[in-house]
């Protein structure tokens, strides 16, 4: 439970900011790939082997869809990309490809009782 | 069983399979889904009221493109409820998945319905342009919940990354469709269709004429954006939010007498009828002689039976057709009273094109679209067209009035969808 003793809560502790830890290296660039699915688990949880061919090709997939130079090199922006606010359920591999951009629908036509939602 | 055993979506789902590759898979077979924001998950950062209303708004979002209910729960057991929502920081409501604070991972769905939140992100309520906005995320969430896996298509709700939303968040047509794949369509009867035409004057002093298209359904209606092929952003709403005056539900039909004299539209339930008032937006309480509304049918069209099944206007013959059971009267409105050679047989007015491909009686609606330059008859979730002059230009041995073999509403007029009763005010 928080912490708190008056009654109205007025002294409750201010919860610590846990900020999430940057991807900043290979090693937590290739847990993040294996976490949303784009590569297998790195051989041995924890260690980290040599950027081998398999990564560079998850890399190159990764930056692909995000719109990125597919080099299949950790640059500065796949790093960026890595660290975005995103959803934790993992990206299945047949969407890997799904760039098309679909039609915009036109804006709404402000019908004969316009309300906003 | 402990939900969580379970490895995070997108993994096998309790479906059969065949679904589309990489469209996802079905999750639900049942068409009222529970869920509820589980006590010991409140977040700290918006008031509870505030999150249950996001979150009936994100579920409200998906039952009004899909033909599934969603309802709150607050007090059945929990191991029933069907989708379960809550907030945590790092190790949280036994989730072997522990959230890593603040930035990349803000929430995750679990494949047997349960949602969590990372309250160590700032999540804003939809009116806020800061930080997340948690309507987004639940509906992206209950997405994965319903079965849609992710997907990298520009403008998709279903994006992996959180992309700040402008002034208003929808589903786009993609993502109905893709959800729909798995659900089917909204499919249904209605009480009556018709377009709302106003007139206007444009910038140079011209009169233009536009028109609305509304589907009434029990107690609400939805206004349908023929431009979008879609309804209204919002709908369905209650009928007494939108018409003032009129019966709050079961309309049998609705008329708009326009000639270059005359403007007047009606509306009719039972064996009575009303008139609506355009500019003041609400029904008349008497006519010109001072007679109160509503007015009995069988006063103001003598000779008209009731209760209706639907009636619609033909402004080329200034004829109102009334419907009811297998029979149809032409009514003049010149005149004020119905043509001597009629009731007559729907089959005999307008006659089947496919042999026994037809309404036969009990129509729920007739509809003019202007949208279409067509009458259609609606019965259930089908609708017959009505042969028009510009058919029988190209296809002249087609009858006059003949009606087209049946076809699906839904596959003309899309996500006319209901939602739950308890979230019709939203």
């Amino acid at each position: 439970e928080t912490l708190f003793h008056s009654r109205d809560r007025s002294d409750l502790a201010p919860p610590l900011l846990r900020r999430a830890t940057p991807i900043a290296d290979l090693s937590a660039a290739q847990r993040f790939l294996s976490k949303y699915g784009w590569a297998e688990a790195p051989p041995g949880a924890g260690s980290v082997g040599p950027p081998g061919a398999a990564l560079a090709e998850a890399l190159r997939k990764f930056q692909k869809v995000n719109a990125l130079p597919a080099s299949g090199e950790l640059d500065a922006a796949t790093l960026a990309t890595m660290n975005r606010p995103r959803c934790g359920v993992p990206d299945p591999r047949s969407q890997l490809m799904a760039t098309s951009t679909a039609p915009r629908t036109p804006p709404s036509l402000p019908g004969r009782r316009p309300r906003a939602r | 069983p402990k939900r969580f055993l379970q490895t995070l979506l997108p993994g096998p789902r309790r479906q059969p399979k065949g679904s589309p590759q990489g469209g996802g898979t079905r999750a639900f077979a049942k068409k009222t889904l529970t869920w509820r924001l589980v006590g010991e998950g409140y977040s700290s950062q918006l008031s509870v009221e505030d999150q249950r209303y996001i979150f009936r708004l994100a579920f409200r979002m998906w039952s009004e493109v899909i033909p599934l209910d969603f309802r709150e729960d607050l007090t059945a057991p929990g191991a029933t409820i069907d989708i379960q929502l809550g907030f945590g920081r790092g190790r949280h409501l036994g989730c072997p998945r522990v959230f890593d604070g603040s930035g990349q991972e803000f929430a995750h769905a679990w494949r047997l319905g349960d949602i969590h939140f990372d309250d160590d992100e700032h999540f804003t309520p939809p009116t806020s342009d800061r930080g997340i906005s948690l309507l987004k995320v639940a509906v992206h969430e209950i997405g994965h919940v319903l079965g849609l896996p992710h997907t990298y298509r520009t403008g998709s709700i279903m994006q992996p990354n959180y992309i700040p939303q402008g002034p208003a968040l929808e589903l786009d047509w993609s993502d109905r469709k893709a959800i729909q794949k798995l659900y089917g369509s909204c499919e249904g009867s209605f009480d009556t269709a018709f377009d709302w035409i106003r007139t206007e004057r444009n910038q140079h002093g011209d009169v233009t004429v536009r028109f609305s298209t509304y589907f009434f359904r029990n107690s609400w209606y939805w206004l349908y954006e023929n431009r979008n092929n879609r309804t209204r952003y919002g709908d369905p709403v209650h009928i007494l939010a939108g018409w003032h005056g009129v019966p709050a539900q079961s309309l049998d039909a609705f008329v708009h007498i326009w000639t270059w004299t005359r403007d007047e539209r009606y509306f009719f339930k039972g064996n009575q009828y009303w008139r609506y008032d355009s500019e003041k937006d609400q029904t008349h309480a008497e006519d010109e002689r001072g007679k109160s509304y509503p007015k009995l049918i069988s006063e103001g069209f003598p000779g008209i039976p009731s209760p209706l099944d639907t009636a619609y206007y033909d402004r080329r013959k200034q004829f109102i057709y009334f419907f009811k059971g297998s029979f149809v009267f032409a009514f003049d409105v010149n005149r004020n009273q119905v043509l001597g050679s009629y009731p007559k047989k729907m089959t005999e007015v307008f006659p089947a094109i496919e042999p026994q491909n037809h309404p036969f009686r009990s129509i729920d609606s007739a509809y003019y679209s202007f949208a279409h330059k067509s009458v259609f008859f609606f019965k259930g979730s089908l609708y017959w067209k009505v042969v028009t002059d510009a058919d029988r230009r190209q296809r002249p041995w087609l009858p006059s009035n003949g009606v087209f073999p049946k076809q699906p509403i839904s596959e003309k007029w899309f996500d006319v969808c209901d939602v739950h009763a308890s979230t019709l005010n939203m």
